[in-house]
């Protein structure tokens, strides 16, 4: 059900040895731990250059799969912050 | 900053390494900015340094310069705010604000509309600007943050400012800030953050984690006064940012408590909500309200002429408006109000334009800046130290009205705002400063430089001591001279966080190395080697806390450093072992353990550790204090 998607940070660290994880590395992952349906146009950003994570659109139950898949350090919602 | 810089002793004519300083790239996350401002002009700065990998978003309305080498707008989901700028230009002036306080060239007679007229300038006015936009006019979100900084890391910019947060506290890796800057630091970047305007409420603070610089906002010795001056001649004194002259005119004055507008009654109107005043009954008045509204809301007196807001909310908190106005305290207010009702004639009034008065008990911590103790971590203490955030004059995008209510017709160049926003940069610049004479020292060697070196503030006059102030005032010039420092590594935090509750598996993530945690104890904070002290407590427990430390030396290559401890509470006993440390080189590392025995008796008990050689005083606030 993607009418109850929202978008959501997936933190997993460090590039791996260096290794910067693609766009591609992230949906490949993501359709492993959720399933082949998981929709390309959900993975929104990957965070390749500094450090290694992705924010996609995501249901409850697939954030739940998510938090648990190898690699993941955490998935939080994407909110939003304020200039003070 | 036409005061802020000399107010703490940082004058134009500082020493500069003006090579070196050049070299130096600020990473600003924050509105955009806007390149034309005269504060970005770049006649006189060379190509941008060698190291800089970053990139400009160049558009037709939009390019960079050899001040402002890179430029990016972050939005992750591709829809734009109604009146936003696409792009990195700054429509909201916040960013430029805060990039022209770090790095803003030198202008001559900047004002805001002839308020606070001097030099505007930039704490490191050579280094270069990468502006990384991620605050819209909804927000900032966590994503478009995250790539910010996924971004500026790794187009080599030296160190990061970001005057922004959330609303509350998150655990280090479900915060994208903390996120960032942890990656940041394993680079050899500080990233330096404005800790929230939530206060002067306690665990307020929204940016803590160890790795980054946490700045509260406090007071220069500039302060502007509005006059308000009643048709019988009594004048008084209030504040706000008053760039109107109506030349003295007398306006007809009415209080808002008089005409409420229904169902609503005096009780209500008299706050001067939205749609509770009769807005008949205001037109060409000057409207007493007794609340302190935001620019905005001036929109519950559409019409008025001018606006008199009295109560007993603090008076740092200062703003413009798009229409005159001043903030009263409650004694000058009830004048006021008693004046309205016993005048014969029709009360009149007049508010004048302000003027630039010397704040005394400068600097103090501003109401606003969010207070610690830190959320999540009590036992490191946060903020680490305050600078100039009220009142602070800077550069302005001149499409954005300065008070930012949409009813403000003013454009400006430079303009008149306060927050930890402002703050933040003016350290962000310190900590640039710092590191243009000592371009090798890694993030926290900055940190605890500009920490050990703070200008004590008052106690007295800041009740919420450490927890508003941290270890103090910035110093910039004392900080280029620590003596000693305090430094950690990744390896470090790493150490803290395996303390924090997270696993080897998840840090070995984060670190990429294969550090595994050798204690999950708690403890593990009391090591980390931080240069302030910090314990939270019960009042029944009997404290017997010790702390593990390691100074490197930094100042003279022979070296005797003795500890003194001041200590004004006779409850507790803090020894520190050894207790005099001699250097024979520079770069020499030496331990000591802090121990900290008895029992507290007050909320707070501030003491501080003191590393003296003759030449250098490094000093480090002990704070002990109740838990909740």
């Amino acid at each position: 059900n993607y009418d109850s998607q929202k978008t959501y940070i997936v933190y997993m660290g460090s590039h791996s040895k260096g290794k910067v994880s693609t766009s591609s590395h992230h949906i490949r992952l993501l359709k492993e731990t959720i399933g082949s349906s998981f929709p390309p146009h959900s993975l929104l950003h990957s965070f390749k250059r500094s450090f290694n994570g992705f924010v996609a659109k995501l249901t409850e139950a697939e954030v739940k799969k998510v938090s648990e898949m190898e690699g993941v350090i955490s998935v939080f919602p994407n909110g939003k912050k304020q200039l003070h | 900053t036409t005061r802020s810089w000399d107010f703490m002793g940082f004058s134009e004519q500082v020493k500069r390494v003006p090579a070196v300083e050049s070299n130096v790239i600020v990473g600003v996350l924050d509105s955009g900015i806007w390149p034309e401002s005269p504060s970005f002009d770049h006649a006189g700065y060379g190509s941008p340094p060698a190291k800089w990998k970053g990139s400009c978003e160049v558009s037709a309305n939009f390019s960079c310069n050899n001040k402002i080498i890179g430029a990016r707008s972050y939005r992750s989901n591709g829809e734009y705010p109604e009146g936003d700028i696409k792009g990195p230009r700054d429509s909201d002036g916040h960013g430029t604000h805060t990039a022209s306080i770090v790095a803003g060239g030198l202008v001559r007679r900047a004002s805001m509309l002839g308020l606070g007229l001097g030099t505007a300038r930039g704490g490191v006015p050579s280094a270069r600007i990468a502006a990384y936009k991620v605050c819209w006019s909804d927000g900032c979100s966590d994503a478009d943050i995250l790539a910010a900084f996924d971004d500026a890391i790794a187009d080599g910019v030296d160190i990061i400012s970001g005057s922004l947060g959330g609303s509350g506290a998150r655990d280090y890796f479900n915060d994208s800030i903390a996120i960032g800057s942890f990656h940041a630091m394993k680079k050899g970047i500080l990233t330096s953050l404005a800790v929230g305007n939530n206060g002067p409420d306690f665990t307020t603070i929204v940016n803590f984690s160890p790795w980054s610089l946490s700045v509260a906002a406090s007071t220069t010795d500039r302060k502007f006064e509005t006059k308000v001056e009643l048709g019988d001649g009594r004048e008084f004194s209030g504040v706000s940012v008053n760039t109107f002259d109506i030349k003295g005119k007398q306006i007809p004055l009415v209080y808002a408590g008089d005409i409420p507008k229904a169902p609503f009654d005096s009780s209500v109107s008299r706050l001067c909500f939205e749609n509770t005043v009769d807005l008949k009954l205001v037109k060409g008045k000057i409207v007493v309200c007794d609340s302190l509204t935001v620019p905005g809301g001036v929109v519950a007196v559409k019409g008025a002429v001018g606006i008199i807001m009295q109560d007993d909310s603090s008076h740092d908190d200062t703003n413009s408006f798009p229409i005159p106005a001043s903030h009263l305290g409650p004694k000058a207010g009830a004048l006021v109000l008693s004046y309205i009702n016993s005048t014969n004639s029709i009360p009149t009034a007049t508010i004048k334009k302000s003027t630039e008065r010397k704040r005394k008990r400068a600097p103090s911590v501003a109401s606003f800046s969010s207070r610690g103790p830190n959320p999540i971590t009590p036992n490191i203490l946060k903020p680490d130290l305050s600078g100039p955030g009220v009142e602070i004059l800077a550069a302005w995008s001149p499409v954005s009205p300065p008070s930012g209510a949409e009813e403000d017709n003013k454009r400006v160049l430079y303009n008149i705002i306060s927050g930890t926003s402002m703050a933040c940069p003016h350290v962000t610049a310190a900590a640039a400063y710092v590191k243009s004479f000592h371009p090798t020292w890694s993030p926290s060697a900055l940190k605890s430089a500009l920490i050990t070196t703070a200008f004590p503030m008052s106690p007295k006059h800041n009740p919420d001591k450490e927890f508003g102030y941290g270890a103090g005032h910035i110093n910039p010039l004392g900080a280029v001279h620590p003596g000693l420092i305090y430094d950690a590594s990744e390896i470090d935090y790493v150490q803290f966080l395996c303390g924090q509750g997270y696993t080897t598996e998840l840090l070995q993530l984060v670190s990429e190395d294969n550090n595994t945690c050798s204690s999950n104890n708690s403890d593990t904070v009391f090591d980390l080697n931080y240069p302030s002290f910090a314990l939270s407590t019960n009042i029944s427990k009997p404290i017997n806390q010790v702390y593990k430390r390691t100074v490197t030396n930094v100042g003279s290559k022979y070296a005797t450093y003795k500890a003194t401890v001041i200590n004004p509470w006779k409850n507790l006993e803090i020894k520190v072992n050894p207790s005099v440390l001699s250097f024979k080189n520079l770069g020499e590392k030496q331990s000591f353990e802090v121990t900290i025995r008895g029992k507290i008796r007050k909320d707070i008990e501030s003491a501080s550790l003191v590393w003296d050689d003759g030449k250098h005083k490094v000093r480090s606030p002990i704070t002990v204090f109740i838990a909740n």
